[in-house]
């Protein structure tokens, strides 16, 4: 199973999300967690530090190494296809190839029995990095911040990821849409989880995800926020997003 | 004076702070403000929706039409060019340009003299759209949210900015670095404040940005800041950055 983690809205903890259901499906099976996002926050948030000499997914997408060769262990039983800033240049390169989209699709096929999961941590666009990770996954997770921008940025996120289910891959089901940095007690967060219910019909809306700071810091530790900090409110919404994958 | 406010990590203020500059601005002198997101969270953080037939910086940047005809007034005094989703497509249609990277620089030439200001939001990535601003402005200012994930992208930021200094656009000054969302009682905002006066020799750090849940409510209510919630510590760090814009 392949999940897509995405939404073209910066900073709504789609690399927070990547982070904490890796690390907490890679208690219960093999997970494979892919950084597909020139930042390399993901390759960061789990403390690894490349060689130099390290084949990325950069050199994957270009046809240098094999998916095999460029993951890496984590200490976390997790295993990782890392990212660095080369990564940005493979967008020009796709663009000229005349099955741009799915070249990642292609890249993972010798992988589907090797992992029970893969979660792809996209960047914050709609360009082709994006594209292919739609068109490689079965399911597709949608943070959402509790704020205003990143609630304008749904509807339009939805037509788009219809499009591509139309006309490029039509295995692709949406998971549901996760609210994240939820602060309850504010006007702001109550009317954003009242809009995305109303506004997403037949789409499930999880459980927000509370506002904490142990999230920055487990980023900073350079762990799973399971591994950082175990309170159940902060990982029960990750785990009822791990029952819905089970469930597809 | 043409200040573009870029920062390829998401989420971290670059719209909240073009909104709070240019409500600022427009008090003291003729300011536009350039959406440049295909969000279009600029447009909507001003309160402005749209006619069917409005053109925005997309028909602009393909030559349909030009700037002047697609600036739009705000309740504010500002000048906007509006973004639309639609701006999502310029990407792969200037990529085949010859000048790619100098395209708005020449749509803006005949609006030099009618603004004092213009402020340029950018999208979450290094892609052509930002590239078209670093290629424009004579300044620019990057947010950087007090986290670790937003610091960690500076130094490759830094990177590629003296790399467009060097090779496209020599007169681009770093006006500096605009530490947002602190909440100065935190060990990570504390860290990152360290570490961003260490890393940045010679490029100026401003004061941060306090977190406040007044600058979410300020997007909901479509105001820039001080419009919204004229308060001193949330004002401040904006008033320093146009006191250096001012000295350049
Ligand atoms: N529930 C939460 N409570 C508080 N802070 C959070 C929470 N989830 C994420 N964060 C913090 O918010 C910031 C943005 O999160 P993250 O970087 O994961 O978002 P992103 O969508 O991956 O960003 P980008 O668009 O740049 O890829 C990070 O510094 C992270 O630590
Ligand atoms: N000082 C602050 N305190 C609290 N919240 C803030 C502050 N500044 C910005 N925000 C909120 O943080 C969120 C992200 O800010 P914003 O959308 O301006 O970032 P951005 O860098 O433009 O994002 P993107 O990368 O998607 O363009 C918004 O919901 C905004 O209201
Ligand atoms: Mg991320
Ligand atoms: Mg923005």
């Amino acid at each position: 199973m392949i999940t897509a983690i995405a939404n073209q809205k910066g900073g709504v903890a789609k690399t927070t999300s990547t982070l904490a259901l890796g690390g907490l499906l890679a208690e219960e099976g093999s997970c494979l967690v892919i950084d597909l996002d020139p930042q390399g926050n993901l390759t960061t948030g789990l403390g690894i530090e490349l060689a130099e000499s390290q084949p990325t997914i950069y050199e994957v997408l270009t046809s240098e190494t094999t998916a095999k060769e460029a993951i890496v262990p984590t200490p976390f039983d997790l295993s990782l296809l890392p990212a660095t800033a080369t990564l940005a240049q493979a967008e020009n390169k796709l663009l000229t190839q005349p099955d741009r989209c799915f070249i990642l699709k292609e890249k993972l096929k010798p992988l589907r029995r090797t992992f029970d999961y893969i979660l792809i941590d996209c960047p914050p666009s709609m360009g082709v990095l994006t594209a292919n990770a739609l068109c490689a996954a079965n399911a597709l997770l949608i943070p959402v911040q509790c704020q205003v921008f990143a609630l304008k940025g749904v509807e339009g996120l939805m037509k788009t990821v219809n499009q591509i289910k139309g006309e490029l891959n039509p295995k692709l089901k949406v998971l549901g849409v996760l609210p994240t940095m939820a602060e309850t007690n504010t006007l702001i967060t109550q009317e954003v989880l009242k809009t995305l219910k109303h506004q997403l019909e037949g789409v499930t809306v999880f459980e927000p995800v509370p506002k904490s700071v142990k999230f920055p810091e487990s980023n900073l530790a350079g762990k799973p926020i399971h591994r950082y900090a175990n309170e159940w409110k902060l990982i029960q919404p990750y785990r009822q997003v791990i029952w819905e994958m089970r469930a597809m």
